[in-house]
């Protein structure tokens, strides 16, 4: 008595690797990365979404576990038993996906003996979305492991499978059920681990030209890249751009803002403002000042690199994005920024020395704009990027510097502008230059403010209390 | 073919067991699985693993069996016999 399939419900999952394998040549990034493309080879042609996320809750909790567990599903060392997934369900764990930490975890290997991760992620997530095991010899759901099946930017289902997951949540819209699926150019998978530097760039950390965007909870900092290919080639490689580990719907299935301006963002917990200062390989593009906007409304994120714009709830790009900015009546070229007031819930965008209004309410822009910057007493008639902060005051950022503008005020607050550097970068000596400006903490912070300085995962993080 | 020996009779049934081939034994009463069972049983996992059903436990069932795999039953899980 063939039991009910289990499937999900909800379209989008989350996922997250809760714990990576302990002595193993794969990298973090290159785990993360087989996860990526082995969920992707089930959301190419399903309307499954799958992203990633960094805090605990994850629908597909992903670990590297030895021996008992304190599953049903104990591991027995090398061999036997090499990973299982959770079906689909009402239990907590459902979705979870484990990895035997004891096996030797290979990727484009040629080690006959290693076992290759992508294989079998790909496998398991088969089991993480509904699927059980099949007798059919070429299904990627037997539950024998037959080696590596191929390039993960270029490994397309089964047939087989492809019709039992369709059994289970339909065709995804932009596949043919009788053609392969789309192969659209994906992302680019971490190069080895020991073919990268872990030398972190340090750019211009310190003279910032900066697109900010204070995220509930999280903050995005973004430093455009430097300005000519020639600085890009003096640069130190580093690994690919990060940009799905933050808003991670963001960069699987659509454009990334941020890479395709040229903008590395780097999002951080609550309460601070982290600037990202990696360089990443072969991205050489200009970037032009204020090219990457962010605004926040009630619960709703718009980011826009250029002429058009995101929508994020939570970490998801919502469907039908992304839209041209003259939805909002914005001319074409992009904004310099944007920014949401809370006093008078209307949008701000600010391009060259005019400013347009944007009712929420209404979804119109006020009558009467755009009209000639500034609104705000003292603020600058062009900006770089502009942001409601959790004080509830407005900061507004052009060069070198930063106003600040109180709740509900019309003018700057006295003794504005201060050095953005100093109060937001936390840097230490504003003349030293950038190759020796290594953007962390610094040792003279503000009374009050709480530094931090850590390298992790390979990136600087340079951070400050609010 | 040889008859298997004890050591592979209880691995085999251990996997066929794990694998939900198998009903799990009775705790309580430390049956054995009956003859007939494992046979139907073996076969099974034969016809799953691509393999000749022949429902005896032989050197290529036995490699099979070796064989790296994921750790999920390849069937539902059978219920254990209950006493009247």
């Amino acid at each position: 008595q063939a039991p009910a399939p289990t499937k999900w419900s909800k379209r989008n999952l989350s996922w997250r690797v809760r714990t990576f394998p302990r002595d193993s040549p794969l990298g973090r990034d290159t785990v993360r990365a087989l996860m990526h493309y082995a969920l992707k080879v089930w959301s190419d042609i399903t309307p499954l979404n799958f992203h990633e996320v960094a805090g605990s809750r994850a629908d597909i909790q992903i670990d590297f576990s030895a021996a008992d567990h304190n599953d049903r599903y104990p591991f027995d060392g090398p061999g036997g038993a090499v990973a299982h997934a959770f079906l689909p369900g009402d239990h907590h764990t459902a979705g979870d996906t484990h990895f035997d930490d004891d096996e030797a975890w290979t990727f484009r290997s040629s080690d006959a003996h290693g076992m290759d991760l992508f294989a079998v992620a790909v496998h398991e997530f088969g089991h993480a979305i509904g699927l059980g095991h099949v007798a059919a010899p070429r299904s990627v759901m037997q539950p024998y492991y037959h080696g590596p099946v191929g390039d993960p930017l270029h490994y397309g289902l089964p047939y087989e499978d492809r019709v039992r997951v369709w059994q289970l949540y339909g065709v995804r819209e932009s596949v043919s059920p009788t053609a392969q699926p789309d192969t659209e150019e994906p992302p680019l998978l971490p190069e080895p681990p020991n073919n990268r530097s872990s030398t972190p760039w340090r750019g211009h950390s310190c003279s910032p030209s900066l697109a900010v965007q204070r995220v509930m909870p999280s903050v995005i900092s973004s430093q455009p890249l430097p300005q000519s290919p020639a600085a890009a080639s003096t640069s130190p490689t580093l690994p690919a751009p990060p940009c799905h580990r933050h808003l991670p719907s963001a960069s699987m299935n659509l454009p990334c803002p941020w890479t395709s301006s040229g903008v590395i963002p780097h999002v951080v917990p609550s309460g601070f403002l982290t600037v990202a200062i990696k360089w990443v390989r072969g991205l050489a593009g200009t970037v032009e000042r204020g090219r990457l906007t962010g605004w926040l409304s009630p619960a709703r994120l718009f980011l826009s690199p250029g002429d058009r714009y995101w929508l994020f709830k939570d970490n998801n790009v919502e469907e039908g994005f992304p839209r041209p900015i003259s939805d909002f009546g914005l001319p074409p070229g992009g904004v310099d920024a944007a920014f949401s007031w809370a006093h008078n819930d209307k949008t701000y965008f600010f391009k060259d020395q005019l400013y347009w209004r944007y009712d929420e309410h209404t979804r119109r822009m006020d009558p009467g704009h755009p009209a000639q910057s500034p609104l705000w007493r003292g603020v600058p008639s062009t900006l770089d990027a502009a942001m409601r902060w959790s004080d509830g005051a407005a900061y507004f950022f052009r060069g070198q510097e930063y106003w600040k503008v109180l709740d509900g005020e019309l003018a700057v607050a006295p003794g504005y502008p201060q050095s953005t550097a100093r109060d937001w970068l936390v840097c230490r000596d504003l003349q030293t230059s950038p190759e020796s400006t290594d953007g962390q903490a610094g040792a003279h912070a503000r009374p009050g403010q709480t530094d931090q300085s850590r390298s992790e995962d390979g990136y600087q993080v340079c951070s400050c209390s609010s | 073919a040889p008859a298997p020996s004890a050591e592979d009779l209880s691995l085999g049934v251990d996997w066929l067991s794990r694998f939900g081939y198998l009903p799990p034994p009775d705790p309580t009463t430390g049956q054995l699985q009956a003859p007939e069972e494992l046979s139907k049983a073996i076969a099974a996992m034969q016809r799953f693993g691509g393999l000749e059903a022949t429902g005896v436990l032989d050197q290529a069932t036995l490699a099979l069996m070796k064989t790296p795999r994921c750790s999920l039953p390849d069937l539902p899980a059978a219920p254990a016999r209950r006493r009247r």
